[in-house]
């Protein structure tokens, strides 16, 4: 464990709370994609298999099934508690087009051919384009509610410090994971465009709009 | 073994 990963780590809980929080003081769900949640679900029920086989520490263990029962617990509040406040006709990306390539990417690129190596580059894969139907329905809406990009500013805080962490690790420990990095680097870059939005213009007060 | 950085990160 390193401050960068540990930073991430931290972001990453940070973004859940952050979603939370809003869902639960606004009572509404608006403004935030089902889809990219129920992916964010798929995605840590494929990589987290190993919680039943493979043991590598508390801290990892805790985190998993926070993981895990958080974004199952967001999923709900937005299917039941808080239906009525979520708009199907914004969420309109085509999760297939995300699925079916990670998949086939996962049976070709893996670091073993098991199933449990598969699922793991499956949800490494999917991890890093499950924002795509949530920044889809951003450009569609062109604005946002300030916590709403707090939200997605933490989450992309959390992947784009994975990337120190790969570097540190590389220069401490001599590991690299290519699949992780090649695919942090790709989902750290989906968010470029975002973060230059809230950095010039949510930070300094402003409302989250995206040029017409 | 080429994966023991690949398990232990979130």
């Amino acid at each position: 464990m390193n401050l960068f990963r540990l930073l991430g780590d931290l972001a990453h809980l940070a973004s859940i709370f952050i979603l939370l929080h809003k869902i639960q003081t606004t009572r509404s769900c608006r403004g935030i994609s089902f889809k990219t949640q129920a992916l964010y679900v798929l995605v840590f029920l494929t990589r987290y298999v190993d919680l039943f086989f493979h043991w590598v520490s508390l801290y990892n263990f805790v985190m998993k099934i926070f993981f895990i029962a958080s974004s199952c617990y967001i999923l709900y509040l937005m299917k039941y508690r808080f239906r009525p406040t979520h708009d199907p006709s914004l969420d309109t990306f085509k999760i297939e087009y995300l699925l079916g390539p990670c998949f086939v990417l996962a049976l070709i690129f893996n670091y073993h051919f098991e199933l449990a190596e598969v699922l793991w580059a499956f949800s490494i894969y999917l991890e890093a384009v499950a924002i795509f139907p949530q920044l889809f329905m951003l450009q569609r809406t062109g604005e946002a509610e300030a916590i709403t990009t707090h939200y997605l500013a933490a989450l992309g805080v959390y992947r784009a410090l994975y990337i120190p962490n790969w570097i540190y690790r590389y220069f401490t420990e001599g590991v690299v994971d290519p699949i992780a990095v090649v695919a942090g680097i790709v989902q750290t870059g989906l968010y470029l465009d975002f973060f230059y939005v809230y950095f010039t213009k949510v930070l300094q007060g402003q409302k989250f709009e995206l040029p017409a | 073994e080429g994966n023991a950085i690949l398990h232990d990160e979130l």
